[in-house]
């Protein structure tokens, strides 16, 4: 299960 | 971190500092679409809406703070500041951006990551921000000759969404679990339609001839 994923660009 | 995104997060910044320049500097912002700048501006706050909840980097928060300022600013700086406002082609930037903000959210309503409130509101982020210079461009075609600093913030606008994608490209060969396709082809349409744009310019920077756009 991939991480939940954060988005880290802006 | 790669040297495209922060390149492409250079430029980006470098088109905000143009525009504010232009604005401050010729105290004008004739031949500046307002509808695209409103566009941008929510583009912004749709987008930082975990400015506060999720801390990836200062950089990050800088620049997030700095671009949710600066949209701001301009759009404030064009409605009320008494000077500015009476340079604004109020009749030119007729472009009703209304459409582009509805067909955005309703695209992203239906194409998200997950449907949550945070993520429907950055693909609806993604979604307008590919569209929201129509009003510009629209606007540069109506207007004739582009004044330089004008013709530089497109540019600069322009060009830091090509280096994203190729941000994109090398977080794909490099990172495992990397996928960004609502972002990937939401950017590819983005600077598609700076195509025409981009050509004009470069005639016009290899002739040394005033940037003109054809109506």
């Amino acid at each position: 299960e991939p991480e939940p994923k954060i988005h880290d660009e802006l | 971190m790669n040297i495209f995104r922060f390149a492409g997060d250079m430029m980006h910044l470098t088109s905000i500092l143009v525009l504010l320049l232009k604005i401050y500097a010729t105290k004008s912002c004739s031949g500046i679409s307002l509808k695209t700048q409103e566009l941008y501006a929510l583009v912004f706050l749709a987008r930082y809406l975990d400015l506060f909840t999720d801390f990836i980097s200062v950089y990050n928060t800088i620049m997030k703070l700095v671009f949710i300022v600066s949209s701001t600013a301009i759009v404030w700086c064009m409605k009320r500041d008494r000077v500015v406002r009476r340079s604004y082609d109020k009749q030119l930037d007729t472009f009703r951006h209304y459409f582009l903000l509805a067909a955005s959210f309703a695209l992203a309503l239906l194409v998200n990551e997950k449907f949550t409130f945070q993520e429907i509101f950055w693909a609806f982020s993604i979604y307008l921000e590919a569209v929201a210079i129509l009003p510009q461009l629209v606007l540069l075609q109506r207007s004739g000759n582009v004044d330089n600093l004008t013709g530089q913030y497109v540019f600069f606008l322009g060009a830091y969404r090509a280096f994203y994608i190729l941000n994109w490209i090398y977080r794909y060969f490099t990172e495992t679990h990397f996928s960004r396709w609502i972002a990937c082809i939401s950017g590819l349409v983005q600077t598609a339609l700076y195509a025409d744009f981009f050509y004009y310019y470069y005639i016009s920077w290899k002739n040394n001839t005033k940037l003109k756009l054809p109506a």
